[in-house]
């Protein structure tokens, strides 16, 4: 279940957008004990300036990013286009799963959920 | 229109990408999940992770060690065994317990291996047994004595397996057979194996964050 992808208008700067993983809709749902699901997130949004530069509240904005989103304005090409709007911190989830023997599994895994957006 | 998910070499390639080295076959026989596994994945939910102690990546805390995979290993022989305490002149019984460790991947590395043994006696009121372990390997006849501790009536047995029957530094072997003896000591009475699981914490140190680097 995600939010409607957004075009690149002034509402649409880089940040958090909701991505619920469902493990019934990808079929995992009959080995997989717990988490029923959980709310990965996903990032979107333009990285031209003034958006490619966060407020302070948001992640440190990469050195690279603003002087490519600069080359990016001052002369708009095909091949570079602006910085990529990605997860700047993630969190980690455990599932609980049977394997192919019956086991009962508790997995740890890193990086699961997009904590925080930027461009980079 | 929703698309089905990825099968094949697609799907193996997913959850190789996930530290999985084999596709789940997807049904696995219905069992209840034991109480310490619930306990280990609430544990480790950051919601429920007390205010003020961040849980530490790559650790088990409940069990006290390094680790970021911990499985749930039934004995798969406990049903060939007989269901009263059999005695053979004069001595308790002696068990096989198998456990399939297929699933572990050659990049996990043991961190605890704990037997978890549940014995039933038809009288309560005994002194209680000695336990003792030995590794079962192709040939029917038990290896040395691996460990040999004290067993009280009633209570769960857990007896840490970890550099005796499980080595730290080499990859796991498929199956871990043991075999089980119960000593009677000055009881009269002999206990049945009502139960018998590993709970095997391993560390894959590919799926850890790396540290961070100083610039």
């Amino acid at each position: 279940h995600t939010e409607p992808r957004v075009g690149g208008g002034p509402g649409g700067a880089c940040r958090t957008r909701r991505l619920h993983v469902s493990f019934r809709e990808v079929g995992w749902h009959r080995w997989v004990i717990a988490p029923r699901g959980f709310l990965a997130n996903f990032c979107q949004g333009v990285c031209t300036l003034p958006e490619a530069l966060q407020g302070p509240g948001g992640p440190p904005v990469l050195n690279h990013a603003v002087l490519h989103a600069l080359m990016h304005a001052a002369s708009p090409t095909q091949g570079a286009g602006p910085p990529c709007c990605v997860p700047a911190r993630l969190s980690p989830i455990s599932v609980l799963f049977f394997d192919n023997s019956d086991n009962v599994v508790l997995r740890h895994y890193e990086d699961m959920v997009v904590d925080e957006c930027g461009c980079r | 229109t929703r698309a089905p998910a990825p099968s094949g070499p697609a799907a193996a390639a997913l959850f190789q990408a996930l530290g999985m080295h084999e596709v789940p076959r997807g049904v696995p026989t219905p069992r209840p999940v034991p109480p310490v596994m619930w306990r280990l994945f609430r544990r480790r939910d950051p919601r429920e992770a007390r205010a003020g102690y961040p849980l530490r990546p790559c650790h088990v805390e409940e069990l006290g060690v390094a680790g970021n995979i911990v499985r749930h290993i039934p004995d798969s022989g406990l049903f060939s065994r007989p269901p009263g305490p059999t005695r053979t002149s004069g001595l308790c019984p002696k068990w096989t317990v198998t456990f399939d460790l297929k699933g572990v991947g050659p990049a996990e590395h043991p961190t605890r291996a704990r037997l978890e043994l549940r014995l039933e006696a038809e009288h309560e009121d005994t002194h209680g047994w000695e336990l003792s372990v030995a590794l079962l390997a192709e040939v029917e006849h038990p290896g040395p004595e691996l460990l040999r501790m004290p067993v009280a009536p009633g209570l769960p047995v857990r007896a840490d397996l970890l550099g005796a029957a499980v080595a730290t530094n080499a990859s796991m072997p498929r199956t871990l057979r043991l075999a089980l003896a119960l000593h009677r000591g000055a009881t009269t009475v002999c206990a049945r194996l009502a139960e018998a699981s590993l709970l095997l914490v391993t560390l894959d140190a590919r799926l850890c964050p790396p540290p961070r680097l100083r610039r």
